[in-house]
């Protein structure tokens, strides 16, 4: 038996709306520790992880391991049915192969359940290593979001390249080239504002911007990203999301031969 | 020549 009662529902919304596009069908893993997921996209290229940590949920049962493999256009489908302001409960009975997602008004006048059919999806998990970063970023989500898609309307790559002095963001295409600069910069009036960039040993990586792009569906999750980078490995775009856990994207980099 | 890596090049399939 399985009972997952998230009061935020608006956080599952937008955490479905920030993969959907990315990774086609998943495997939502259910334990004591929390809800995650991890998947990559058909090409395994970029790879995402979810948690959303047990205590982080009003009510949750889970009275064992489970896997539950969904189409996660079909989950985002039935979760847009689902007022942001409204709780869901995910439940699934022992050995079922259907989910049920029950959407609940805050003032409990309108209750919805949607039951969706599960699959069996061969899940490849990724064994990925502690890795101690060179350079790691931490920006406002917005302002990330901007570079990528400004610089998305030039060139297809990136050059992500961090030195003392802050942090460069370049393209070129064939109409020309742009280079965004962003200083280290803490003094802001709020905290999520800041442009923060710890141990930062230079460091210049490529990446496919179509799928930084991406990354950056899961904005409405946080105020803040922040990006560890490290030479020839892949960057980790991470998106916290408050009291639960976090979005993570891994992004292989594109390399010289 | 710049090449796409892949993720299976870096982290270990389990």
């Amino acid at each position: 038996m399985l009972e997952l009662r998230l009061v935020q529902g608006s956080l599952l919304k937008k955490v479905l709306e920030s993969i959907k596009d990315l990774v086609n069908d998943a495997n939502f893993d259910c334990s004591a520790t929390g809800f995650s997921l991890q998947a990559m996209d058909s090409s395994h290229v970029a790879l995402v992880a979810l948690l959303l940590r047990s205590e982080g949920f009003e009510h949750y049962r889970c009275d064992r391991n489970i896997s539950m493999g969904m189409n996660l256009g079909n989950m985002a489908k039935m979760l847009k049915c689902a007022g942001n302001d409204d709780i869901i409960t995910l439940k699934a009975d022992d050995g079922s192969d259907t989910v049920t997602f029950m959407f609940e008004s805050p003032t409990q006048d309108k209750i919805a359940d949607f039951e969706m059919r599960l699959m069996d999806i061969d899940s490849e998990h990724l064994g990925i290593p502690e890795a101690e970063y060179h350079a790691i970023l931490i920006m406002p989500s917005a302002e990330f979001a901007r570079i990528c898609k400004d610089l998305s309307s030039i060139g297809d790559t990136v050059v992500i390249s961090v030195t003392k002095e802050g942090v460069k963001f370049s393209t070129r295409g064939d109409i020309g080239t742009a280079n965004v600069v962003c200083r280290q910069n803490t003094t802001v009036d709020k905290p999520e504002e800041a442009t923060v960039i710890e141990m930062p040993e230079p460091v210049s990586l490529t990446f496919a911007l179509r799928y930084l792009n991406s990354f950056t569906k899961a904005t409405p999750l946080s105020n803040t990203v922040t990006i560890s980078l490290s030479s020839e490995i892949p960057v980790v775009v991470e998106y916290k999301i408050a009291e639960m856990g976090y979005i993570r994207f891994y992004l292989a980099p594109k390399i010289e031969e | 020549l710049i090449k796409q890596t892949m993720l299976t090049q870096f982290f270990e399939m389990n």
